[in-house]
Order: structure tokens, then C-alpha cells, then sequence
């Protein structure tokens, strides 16, 4: 555990809660992308089935499981408690495209061919690819609400501040994941150009972010 | 270095 890592997960954190609270607080989610948090549940439970085979730690094991709690609860929220607020018109992101090649990419690339190792792969790069959804949403609509920004900018931060402590054990380790730090970085690219956008309209201006 | 999955990372 370095500070990289520990900031990683706390941003990673603070992000899936600012966004329970925001649909919880406002009992709307509008401009929120149910299936982009399906998925995010999806990788969860994909990566976090060690729970039931290994003990790492009390922090991995307690982090695993509010991460687990926290997004079906928020996946609950969207299409149970809220479902009236639920924008399905503009969240037409057609999921099947992400998660057949995403399905296919585990089996072929993985540490062990072995149905642990290979949802924990499918869990790696479907995390990399579940935000499209929402990115897909707010392109369509032209906007996005501030704290839905403020949310996307800590969930970019976190695989940005997990890609620095994979730099950091790397020098000092001689540690290196190919697969998490590949799908890291590319999870990390598709968080650029919102950051752009973070940075020069949500916090120079005011209120909501809207596209040129 | 061996490419390596780290059980700990979440």
C-alpha cells in the first residue's frame, strides 16, 4: 500500500458515493446511466468472487464488500426506487457491444484459464469500458448536472492514481500487472478529454456542463 | 520483470 494506491481508492470512494447520495438526496436520476452502473455492479461481483476463496486483509475485505453494497444500491435507486426519473430515451449505449468483446478478450488473455482468473480479467477490462454508457448519455443530451461531473472526475482520478502507484511499485517493487496496467491505461484515455471539459467549464463557470 | 496480478489491489 502506497499513498497512490491509498488516494486511488479513497477518490474511487468518494466518487460512488457522491453519486448514491445525489440520486438518493434529489430522488431523481436524471442524467445518470443505469446501464453504465449495471455494469459497474457487473464488475464487482466479477472481480470481488475471492471474497468467498481468499482473506487479504480487513481493509481489501471491507472495501470489497461497500463497493459491492453501494452499487447495487445504486443500480436499486435507478430502476426501482427512482425508475419515474430514469432517462431510458438517451441511455441507448448498446451494452452488448462492449461486453462481447469484452467476454472474448478474457478468455483469450488471462493469468490462468480458470473461471476465477477469467472473471477477474472480464472484471479488468469491463471496468475499463463500463463509463461509455454515461459518457455516450451526456454527448447525447449535450449535458451533464455538476455533481454528476464531480462524479465522473473522481472516478477518472482514481485509475489515473492507480496507474501512478503501478509507476511507483514498478520502480520500487519491480512489480507489474500487464493486464490491469493496459486496461488502466486505457480506461484512464477514455477519462481525458472529460477532464478537459472539468477543468475549463465545470470549475471556471458555474452550474452544469454543457457541450460545444 | 514477470508480469504478476497483485490479489490485494481492488
Amino acid at each position: 500500500m502506497n499513498i497512490f494506491r491509498l488516494a486511488g481508492d479513497v477518490s474511487h470512494l468518494v466518487a460512488i458515493i457522491i453519486l448514491f447520495l445525489k440520486i438518493w438526496k434529489s430522488k431523481s436520476c436524471a442524467g445518470i446511466s443505469g446501464k453504465s452502473q449495471v455494469l459497474f455492479a457487473l464488475v464487482f461481483t466479477s472481480r470481488y468472487l475471492d471474497l468467498f476463496t481468499v482473506f487479504i486483509s480487513a481493509y481489501n475485505t471491507i472495501m470489497k464488500l461497500v463497493f459491492l453494497v453501494l452499487s447495487y444500491a445504486t443500480v436499486y435507486l435507478i430502476y426501482m426506487r427512482f425508475r419515474g426519473s430514469y432517462d431510458s430515451e438517451n441511455d441507448s449505449f448498446r451494452v452488448e457491444f462492449l461486453l462481447v468483446p469484452v467476454t472474448g478478450l478474457a478468455f483469450l488473455e488471462n493469468y490462468a484459464f480458470t473461471p476465477l482468473e477469467i472473471l477477474w480479467t472480464f472484471s479488468i477490462f469491463l471496468e475499463a469500458v463500463a463509463i461509455m454508457p454515461q459518457l455516450f448519455m451526456i454527448t447525447k443530451t449535450g449535458e451533464a448536472e455538476s455533481i454528476t461531473t464531480h462524479y465522473l472526475f473522481f472516478l477518472g482520478l482514481y485509475r489515473a492514481l492507480y496507474l501512478a502507484n503501478w509507476v511507483w511499485r514498478y520502480h520500487t517493487e519491480g512489480f507489474f500487472d500487464q493486464i490491469a496496467v493496459v486496461s488502466g491505461v486505457v480506461q484512464t484515455i477514455f477519462y481525458c478529454d472529460f477532464f478537459y471539459l472539468y477543468v475549463t467549464r465545470v470549475l471556471r463557470g458555474s452550474g452544469k456542463m454543457s457541450l460545444p | 520483470v514477470d508480469s504478476q496480478k497483485d490479489k490485494d489491489e481492488l
